[in-house]
């Protein structure tokens, strides 16, 4: 069953059209090309092809641009754009902003945030401008392009897109990038308080200053552990046991799965240890009493 | 930013405080609220900044309409439902509709909005089709048709073995959803067509109409139930909705 057959010369389609409905499997693999598609892609719309039949052509189409489509066929693409994933669309060129406003038209409301976002990232790798309508048409869809955005870009976000991050959203950000979105997801989120505040700005706090957390500790905010260990390292590692433990408030029991793990093993390794007891949560590995930490670092100064 | 967004937003800031009657401001100011003002709102002001939205028939943005519903889910009462704008209903917190009255008071009219501006696995939805199985007392994965009625646009998330175990009421419904199926609905979908059962009947006894009918449910189709299908049937039926993009036009 795995043989691969050859094309029957008759069954040789010239052109994309319904007739292709009727095929075998093994047919539409051997018979039909990736250069008909891409030049007839427009027909292969039209007919209401099954998903089935669908995934054979796009099979055929990748195998014949190995690299990615080129923008010729992306611009042609339409409805098509639908059965493309994040990998195809990582490959493209996309220069045109009107290719993508197409594109993002077709993808919405089909669950396509993704590759969306991926679409956006692109086109601005290529140095593209986004219009006002396409940050608006950006803003409906889950904000997961926010860490392929450079600062620059960053700061033509709409603020309500902020409103809409969740903190999976920000998990590809580098430093940089979360740096730059909390202080401005502080001031977008500047007019609201309390529990709610802290609700919004958590996705942020990858960028969180030390004395922005250390307020935190000090309101109650019961920080759930997978934020905490979302925290930037330099200035987690800086805060108090006392610290940690009013911003974790119930959740800092969850330090006890993390000892053996990065940033609270980290954290641990920097606190008196006599401080990690008060805890009584058997956390080890902080500086016996009377000891001083050197900082390796400087280990080649020394000698 | 400040070129784009300022000069609305600090009219806002000027404005939405000191309106008495938000029904006087422009649908051009409505649209433009960002979720910080609506925070600063008393829930009385934001019910009726809420219902001044739905009387302008405005279009707002989903990050503007999950705060307004988050505000408004404090105190709702189901009376309110019509007064507000429709689009905010998917993201109100159905657990604020409890008691049979108030769920089904709820489920009448969440079923009839355009749910997908949810993300389908979203906890939002979720939330809402758990609620609205509850409402109508559904136990395991059997559903009339009264019960898909009622669903409305929730039905479209029954999983794949509500599809197998319900396929006459729930096929058809589903052939109108405007959202592909997911995997494990398309399979069921297509085990229950090549099954023959109802509504659909055997694939080798369709007929045009019958192809109509499936809609959306023709992309599941595979190589043996097409082949089942009268050939003369498929051919003039595909030749005809090939040279019409209507087909397109339901879809979307």
């Amino acid at each position: 069953g795995t043989e691969k057959r050859a094309c029957p010369p008759e069954r040789k389609p010239q052109v994309v059209d319904e007739k292709l409905f009727f095929y075998e499997e093994w047919e539409l693999k051997a018979c039909v090309d990736g250069a008909l598609l891409a030049a007839q892609i427009d027909r292969v719309n039209r007919v209401p092809f099954t998903y089935q039949q669908l995934s054979i052509f796009k099979h055929k189409l990748d195998e014949f641009y190995p690299q990615g489509y080129p923008e010729s066929l992306i611009q042609r693409l339409s409805y098509f754009f639908r059965y493309l994933t994040l990998e195809d669309i990582q490959k493209w060129n996309v220069t045109s902003l009107e290719t993508v406003k197409n594109l993002l038209k077709v993808a919405e409301r089909k669950q396509m945030d993704a590759q969306a976002a991926a679409l956006v990232a692109r086109y601005l790798l290529g140095k593209g401008q986004l219009d006002k309508d396409t940050l608006d048409t950006l803003a409906n869809i889950r904000p997961t392009y926010l860490c392929i955005l450079s600062p620059e870009q960053l700061d033509s976000v709409p603020p309500r897109v902020l409103w809409t991050v969740e903190p999976q959203d920000l998990d590809s950000c580098s430093q940089r990038q979360l740096d730059i979105l909390y202080p401005y997801a502080r001031l977008a989120f500047q007019n609201i308080s309390g529990l709610e505040y802290f609700g919004k700005i958590k996705a942020f706090l990858g960028g969180a200053p030390k004395e922005d957390l250390q307020a935190f500790s000090g309101q109650n905010v019961s920080m759930d552990m997978a934020t905490f260990k979302k925290l930037p390292l330099e200035t987690l590692v800086q805060l108090t046991v006392d610290e940690v433990q009013k911003l974790l408030g119930p959740h800092v029991v969850g330090l006890q799965a993390e000892e053996n793990n990065s940033p609270v093993r980290d954290w641990i390794f920097r606190q008196p240890q006599e401080d990690l007891d008060r805890l009584g949560l058997g956390l080890h590995g902080g500086t016996p009493n009377g000891y001083l930490v050197l900082d390796l670092n400087f280990r080649e100064a020394f000698s | 930013r400040a070129a784009e967004t300022g000069e609305d937003t600090v009219q806002l800031d000027r404005v939405l405080p000191g309106t008495g009657d938000f029904a006087s401001l422009a649908p051009d100011l409505l649209l433009s609220f960002s979720c910080a003002e609506v925070s600063g709102l008393s829930t009385e002001r934001v019910r009726e900044l809420a219902i001044a939205v739905g009387q302008k028939n405005v279009t707002l943005q989903v990050d503007q309409l999950r705060c307004l519903a988050h505000r408004l889910s404090e105190h709702l009462a189901p009376e309110d439902l019509d007064a507000i704008p429709v689009d905010v209903l998917p993201f109100l917190n159905p657990a604020a509709f409890l008691g049979p009255q108030a769920c089904t008071s709820f489920l009448s009219r969440v079923s009839k909005v355009n749910i997908h501006v949810l993300p389908r696995k979203s906890p939002e939805r979720q939330r809402l089709l758990l609620a609205a199985l509850s409402c109508r007392g559904v136990r395991g994965s059997r559903v009339s048709q009264a019960d898909v009625q009622a669903l409305g646009n929730l039905a479209c998330d029954l999983p794949g073995s509500f599809v197998a175990d319900s396929a006459e009421a729930l096929l058809p419904w589903l052939a109108g959803c405007p959202e592909p199926l997911d995997q494990d609905q398309e399979e069921a979908a297509r085990m229950a067509l090549q099954g023959g059962g109802r509504p659909y009947g055997p694939p080798s006894r369709w007929s045009a109409s019958s192809l109509n009918a499936l809609q959306g449910l023709l992309a599941v189709l595979d190589q043996p139930i097409i082949h089942s299908i009268p050939k003369s049937v498929t051919a003039v039926w595909l030749q005809r909705v090939s040279r019409s993009p209507s087909w397109r036009g339901s879809e979307l």
